[in-house]
């Protein structure tokens, strides 16, 4: 599963992450 | 920056026009977030079966206005990192704010309309919902009535929208002079637009950022509503708003 940065949402990193949206 | 005004009438700031274009359609939003609902939860778990959807609801409504933050202006220009502090700073005034504004469009007062389309009567909520959420639910509509009452608009909406987005203190981004810029240019925008539409009730624009400051405290009850069901274990697991609350701010 996607990591965020420490302390940070992973899902919502995810969501705003462009290299993982365009994958 | 002003569109140029064909019917002669007063003309809206080209920052506000440029966010009405933005919003989304709310009949795609409820028929992708259908869609979604429709399919079976990844993680059954105990909870009731409403509720369990409820909960879906909210997650998929916060990925809509993710989406809908992600091609704003000025938001689609900054780092992820800055993009995570600003939603993590504001994530359930977005929801809040957008429950608000449904109710206001959907105009009844004894019933609350879903995202999903569906009317839900206030005489069910204090029967099934529980006290807590009962309560917020009301303060919710004392507020719909509030903004009713001051004649809140599509393009007054869309400002305020955008000021909760970029409602963070710059001192916790990396890029401070693009989000104070887009701070003052809401705000110059949305006193203008409010001067400028209703001469008659001058201190609109103070009164809508008022109204803020209640969206701002309903959306605190309601992270405590959501840290309660999450430490009674009724949360369904990899919930989206629970992640959020969880979270380190900024």
């Amino acid at each position: 599963p996607c990591q965020g940065p420490a302390g940070r949402p992973a899902i919502l990193y995810t969501l705003l992450s462009p290299s993982l949206m365009a994958s | 920056g002003y569109s140029e005004s064909f019917s002669g009438g007063p003309t809206v700031p080209e920052l506000i026009l440029q966010l009405l274009q933005l919003e989304p359609e709310e009949d795609q939003v409820r028929a992708r977030i259908l869609g979604c609902l429709q399919e079976p939860a990844k993680n059954r778990s105990d909870q009731p079966a409403a509720f369990g959807l409820l909960c879906r609801m909210a997650d998929q409504t916060f990925i809509s206005i993710v989406d809908w933050a992600r091609r704003c202006m000025v938001f689609k220009e900054l780092e992820v990192a800055d993009q995570m502090s600003l939603l993590q700073n504001c994530w359930s005034e977005l929801l809040v704010f957008d429950h608000i504004y449904r109710q206001i469009q959907y105009g009844k007062e004894g019933s609350i309309l879903l995202v999903t389309g569906q009317e839900v009567e206030l005489s069910t909520v204090a029967a099934q919902a529980g006290s807590l959420l009962h309560n917020l639910v009301l303060r919710a509509q004392e507020l719909v009535l509030q903004l009713h009452a001051l004649q809140l608009d599509r393009q007054e909406f869309v400002c305020l929208k955008f000021l909760i987005l970029f409602s963070l203190d710059v001192k916790f981004l990396s890029n401070h002079s693009l989000v104070k810029d887009a701070q003052e240019k809401a705000n110059a925008a949305l006193l203008d637009y409010t001067l400028c539409h209703y001469p008659h009730c001058a201190d609109k624009f103070q009164q809508l950022l008022l109204c803020l400051v209640e969206v701002r405290a309903l959306s605190v009850q309601a992270k405590e509503y959501l840290y309660h069901k999450h430490l009674g274990n009724e949360m369904p697991r990899n919930n989206l708003l629970i992640e959020m609350l969880q979270a380190r701010q900024t």
